[in-house]
């Protein structure tokens, strides 16, 4: 099975 | 001041439809050097990233640098009046900041009308995307793309793409079976639309969801070329370009394993 990740998980907020 | 004038006015159409179903409100940012959108789908799963640069526009004013908060679905609305012919301009006064107007002039002048459309204020964040050395970067034909998601999507939620010297190949799996698609790179071709180029440092084998996917295959009537990029662990960047103006990029976190 997979997990979704979300981008805060690789970007962050300016 | 602001003003931008297109006169391929469909082009709006067509980047309406490419947002539609990620996004619902959105913060057009306009300075000198043209009209910029980043915004986040509800979930932050996906990013939308648009940018039209000002010397694509047939005219362009940016007196000083504006952030319009636009509601997608009124904006559509609108643009929905314009003549897929006319000529669309795009004006903003700063005297009237609540507001962003549209003109519509079709080709021969006869027919000109205007609509006002409220402007929102939206609190948006925005994201700081490093500059990547992707591992990968593969060109495709967009409608050939649109195909693999829309046929990946009969077999299961998710498509686990695999980008070797080879080819790239996507593969799925559900309750009915499993599908794979592999398509190799291209050994030469009369038209550089229809190409399949792999650039390479390292194979890459990284999982998303199709329904993202699916949604950033909205926008194949933007660009004959989409580009696929990816890196171990990072989001997987969909490209698409827009002619002598910019591009309508979308940013997928990838799916992964337990």
């Amino acid at each position: 099975d997979h997990t979704q990740t979300k981008l805060s998980d690789y970007f962050k907020v300016k | 001041m602001f003003e931008a004038r297109l006169v391929q006015g469909s082009l709006l159409k067509k980047i309406l439809e490419a947002t539609k179903d990620l996004l619902t409100e959105a913060t057009f940012d306009c300075s000198s050097t043209g009209m910029s959108l980043q915004a986040m789908d509800s979930s932050h799963v996906s990013l939308v990233s648009l940018m039209l640069r000002s010397d694509g526009f047939d005219a362009y004013r940016c007196d000083r640098n504006l952030s319009m908060g636009i509601n997608l679905t009124s904006m559509t609305k609108i643009i929905k009046c314009s003549s897929n012919d006319d000529v669309v301009t795009i004006k903003a006064d700063d005297n009237n900041p609540d507001t962003v107007t549209f003109m519509f002039e079709s080709p021969n002048q006869e027919k000109v009308s205007d609509f006002e459309m409220k402007l929102m204020d939206l609190d948006t964040e925005h994201l700081g995307i490093p500059e990547t050395d992707y591992s990968v970067v593969v060109k495709m034909p967009a409608q050939e793309f649109q195909r693999v998601c829309r046929d990946m999507s009969q077999i299961g939620e998710s498509v686990t793409i695999c980008c070797t010297k080879d080819g790239i190949r996507f593969s799925a799996s559900g309750d009915l079976g499993t599908g794979n698609i592999k398509i190799a790179q291209s050994a030469n071709v009369d038209k550089e639309e229809e190409a399949v180029v792999i650039e390479m440092q390292e194979a890459v084998t990284l999982t998303f969801a199709l329904r993202y996917l699916n949604f950033f295959t909205r926008a194949t009537s933007l660009s004959g070329q989409v580009s696929l990029s990816m890196s171990p662990e990072v989001p997987l960047v969909v490209e698409y370009k827009i002619a002598d103006m910019g591009y309508m990029r979308y940013y997928l976190a990838p799916k992964i394993e337990d």
